[in-house]
């Protein structure tokens, strides 16, 4: 119970740390149990300092550090136990292009560590051209989807 | 045990019979919003046994059945099916002696829920003992709905750490 | 109390229903009290139908149809008293390129009809392209903001 | 009463002397993650009157003073300013007899927050009740924070219906 939480807290934490630095080019953050000592019972605080600037909670980072940093969490999570099939729903909206970049180099290195199959649900062109194919959906019949295989230059004009 | 195949028949707005064929690697999924696309991911969580409505964005199981639409009626069944290629052999026991896994779900107005394993009736815990032994399943953390990651940011620390229990 | 508010629901529901029809292109919407008698407890209920679709409560559309009919009310709450200023931070990001284009659509209508002036902070390309004029946010010193005006095509770089 | 100037120093990421000019129409802002678009809207809101630490993303009111970055000290005090044309003379009474209004707050560390306005001292009351005569204000239903509509997509229709008594 409590060994076994505080063994994958340990483990979490160290990838979590890693990821960070790796997704932010630098930086620092960890993971604390806060509010009990009991780890069945505490809750789990982010602290982060992206490069360059100050220690502080996850709350007071702007909207794209936190989505980053929250990937960083959810990936750190994802390697103590890989699943055989990853589903991330539109998890780029918040990044900019320069993120996204970093987001899909995280994702071929994800590859390379694990079996895991990918589907990447997005709007943002910038993750298209990294995929390794595209599957498009349309509603050419009003309320009616379809699934269509693409390549990138159409993706473009499915998605504008 | 590899994921290969979904199939979705009546299920929200896949009307129509429709596989996603699911390779390695990175696969993209795009289009404009209101196409479908979450509905795919909805789909895949339902076969492998999710139980809540809330998490299906629904009020109810049945409204992940086909409603209708401007020119078709609504359906009275929804069906996913999901297939596995288990030629390694890496599945959990009690499954993992065919080179193919094939988990059914289907969902019948006013009837409920019924799941096949290759043709078998099986009960939706099995299905969902065997995903989570796969190191996967409905609430697996690698299944990132839209709008979870916020969820996770805002979220109090308390409800925060449950997601380092999925790891435990 | 109870007759101020049953007059502004009113006034809110009508112009969210054309709102709506405004941004979708059709379809209908419908704002609803729900949970009490008493409208001073009463909660409010959205319902949707996007063109072609069923009708049905917000949480069963898309992340950008539900963000496009919540920019419907916040739009129709604006209209029945509309500030001086107006600040949307990143509201576009779950759209795709189309509703982006109705959502600028929109704010060219509100110009219009009232002199609110807006600030619009976002990532997207075809709202920086809709803009009267931009203004970049940089950190060239680690952690440290600066403001500087930018024309389109410099904005398009600093985003990337 | 139009919104003409926002001036920051030493709030949150800006702490050099920076002024926005606020014209007619749309004015776009735009820049990469964390440079510091959203702490331009919490300024406002700030100096508009807002007093809840968590409405600025912060733990304490102090957190919006400059802390410090890899070549530069934390500041010990915030200061944003709001220029106000009033040439229209439509500004609510008590405030409505210059050409221009100039609302200042300045948070001092261990000392607080003081609001001035035409560089007489006011009190955070003062300054809340000018702009809510004006229909804004820290909580204006017009001033939407990077989320908030996800958070109206989520929340219970009752907490939903508050959108609603803003208008009221
Ligand atoms: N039971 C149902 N029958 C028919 N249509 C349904 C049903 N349930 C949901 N839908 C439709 O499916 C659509 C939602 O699809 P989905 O959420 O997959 O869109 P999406 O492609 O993810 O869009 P976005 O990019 O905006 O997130 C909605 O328009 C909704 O009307
Ligand atoms: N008191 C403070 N002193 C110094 N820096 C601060 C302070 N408070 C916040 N910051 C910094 O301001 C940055 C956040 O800026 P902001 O939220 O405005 O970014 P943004 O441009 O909106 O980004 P995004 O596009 O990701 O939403 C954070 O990196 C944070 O470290
Ligand atoms: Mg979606
Ligand atoms: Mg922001």
């Amino acid at each position: 119970g409590r060994e076994r939480l505080l063994t994958a807290f340990e483990q979490v934490n160290t990838s979590f740390a890693m990821l960070f630095k790796h997704l932010f080019g630098g930086g620092e953050a960890n993971l604390v149990m806060v509010e009990s000592d009991d780890p069945l019972d505490a809750g789990l605080e982010i602290m982060c300092q992206p490069p360059g600037k100050k220690l502080s909670t996850l709350s007071l980072l702007s909207g794209g550090e936190q989505t980053l940093t929250a990937m960083a969490l959810i990936f750190a999570v994802f390697l103590s136990n890989p699943a055989p099939i990853c589903v991330l729903d539109e998890v780029d909206a918040p990044l900019d292009d320069a993120n996204v970049t970093r987001f899909c180099d995280l994702l071929d290195e994800m590859c390379r560590q694990t079996d895991t199959r990918f589907l990447i649900i997005t709007h943002h062109a910038v993750t298209m051209a990294r995929m390794d194919r595209l599957f498009g959906v349309t509603m050419q019949e009003q309320g009616v989807s379809q699934l269509v295989s693409v390549d990138l230059k159409k993706a473009e004009a499915l998605v504008a | 045990m590899r994921f290969s195949k979904l199939r979705l028949t009546g299920f929200k707005s896949f009307v129509d019979p429709t596989d996603l064929i699911i390779a390695d690697g990175l696969t993209g999924v795009v289009g404009p919003n209101g196409c479908g696309k979450s509905n795919l991911l909805e789909a895949l969580r339902w076969v492998m046994g999710e139980n809540r409505p809330k998490a299906m964005r629904g009020g109810g199981m049945e409204d992940v059945i086909f409603a209708g639409a401007a020119s078709r009626p609504a359906r009275n069944f929804a069906e996913v099916s999901l297939h596995l290629d288990n030629t390694d052999r890496l599945a959990p026991s009690g499954f993992n002696e065919a080179d193919n896994i094939d988990i059914i779900r289907r969902i019948t107005r006013d009837v409920g829920s019924a799941y096949k394993a290759n043709g078998k009736d099986v009960r939706a815990r099995d299905v969902q003992m065997l995903f989570a032994d796969a190191s996967t399943g409905a609430h697996s953390p690698a299944l990132v709905r839209q709008g979870q990651i916020a969820e996770l940011i805002n979220a109090k620390p308390k409800a925060r750490r449950r997601i380092l229990e999925e790891a435990a």
